[in-house]
């Protein structure tokens, strides 16, 4: 997964990213696409949660998952998860779960939980960083007001670093699924491509249509990719678009 | 596959994408008992939802050696998780199931893949 918060020269910030899923489980011969990521595009789809018929928030997801990967709550914040693979991982937290140690959350429920009761981006970034999991994560949380963007690095049982977006260099943070304070795995940059094509990009001219490009351009755009989002907390817009990386093209 | 680097080209005209790109606009109506919410989800969905499933029950049983044993974990014991799941996740789950057709164990396992398999 790749996941962008950007903010334009007036300020205002937008959130985009790549859902990737499905490495190593299975190759489809006849699609030449990994056989889950084919299977999971038909099933992408916009939800509206709403109460009293009003909009509580908005996630891109798939059909029949209820938890939240990537959602907007309009006027409050934007927020996406990416997997962080750890050797204590989430099959750590099931085990848990089963032996009867049910303290911690499920990640993709801590996301909706928060787009679903934060009425600030400070009171979301506090409960998606105090929160225990049961799977390690980065929370990527994007609020309506300038410089309020950040990446959330968790492991299960505490915050292994709050990376925010005026530290980043400035008008964007990205992630990928590695620690930003590390190098990425050499074989699996997208990092590199992803700062490159922001920075030609520049904040000048920095669109949603900008961010999708981005999130275009190979390697990011992979064949794990699903979609791509692109979401604005202060507008609440949501914009979902699947994605297929058309030959030749990266397998992750 | 291509392994090749990165050329440095960033693309820059793919936006706006084709009109095959858009993805449905559904409403979860959360004033409705928790069971029901993903009524219309699970009813419209059920056959690739079940499709999708089956083939991440083939991948998770072809893990050497405790291939099997996941799997049995999965049709017996999964199942026992879901009212274990804090509110209204447990009942949203069971609505999902009850709608679609789909095994309760199964279900659990499509909603916890993302994060449970990230090793």
């Amino acid at each position: 997964c790749t996941s962008i918060i950007a903010e334009d020269k007036n300020g205002e910030l937008f959130h985009a990213r790549n859902l990737d899923f499905g490495l190593f489980m299975g190759w489809d011969l006849k699609k030449n696409d990994w056989a889950i990521t084919e299977a999971l595009r038909p099933m992408i789809m916009n939800l509206d949660f709403q109460k009293n018929n009003k909009t509580v928030f908005k996630s891109a997801s798939f059909a029949g998952y209820i938890g939240v990967l990537s959602g907007v709550k309009p006027g409050v914040i934007s927020l996406t998860l990416n997997e962080r693979f750890q050797l204590k991982g989430g099959f750590i937290g099931i085990i848990q779960w089963l032996l009867g140690q049910r303290t911690a959350k499920w990640s993709s429920f801590l996301t909706r939980d928060t787009l679903t009761s934060a009425t600030s981006y400070q009171m979301a970034k506090t409960e998606l960083s105090k929160t225990e999991l049961l799977a390690p994560v980065y929370f990527i949380l994007g609020g309506t007001k300038s410089k309020e963007g950040c990446v959330i690095t968790r492991s299960l049982n505490k915050t292994d670093n709050i990376w925010e977006m005026s530290a980043a260099g400035g008008w964007y943070i990205l992630e990928t699924n590695y620690d930003h304070w590390l190098p990425p795995l050499f074989i699996d940059d997208r990092r590199t491509p992803a700062t490159l094509c922001m920075n030609e990009l520049t904040q000048n001219n920095l669109t949603m249509a900008g961010l999708y490009n981005v999130l275009s351009t190979k390697p990011v755009l992979n064949k794990l990719t699903t979609y791509t989002a692109l979401m604005q907390a202060k507008s609440g817009s949501l914009e979902t678009h699947i994605q297929k990386c058309p030959d030749p093209c990266w397998p992750w | 596959f291509v392994l090749k680097p990165f050329d440095g080209k960033c693309v820059t005209d793919a936006y706006p994408p084709k009109s095959s790109t858009t993805v449905p606009n559904l409403t979860i109506n959360l004033d409705l008992p928790a069971h029901d919410r993903w009524k219309e989800v699970a009813i419209k969905y059920k056959d690739s939802m079940k499709s999708l499933i089956g083939d991440l029950k083939k991948l998770v049983g072809s893990v050497p050696v405790v291939g099997d044993l996941i799997i049995k974990i999965i049709d017996n014991e999964f199942e026992k998780i879901i009212p274990t799941l804090p509110a209204p996740y447990a009942d949203e789950l069971l609505g999902m199931a009850d709608y679609s057709g789909i095994n309760r164990g199964e279900i659990l396992l499509y909603n916890i893949f993302y994060e449970v398999f990230t090793v």
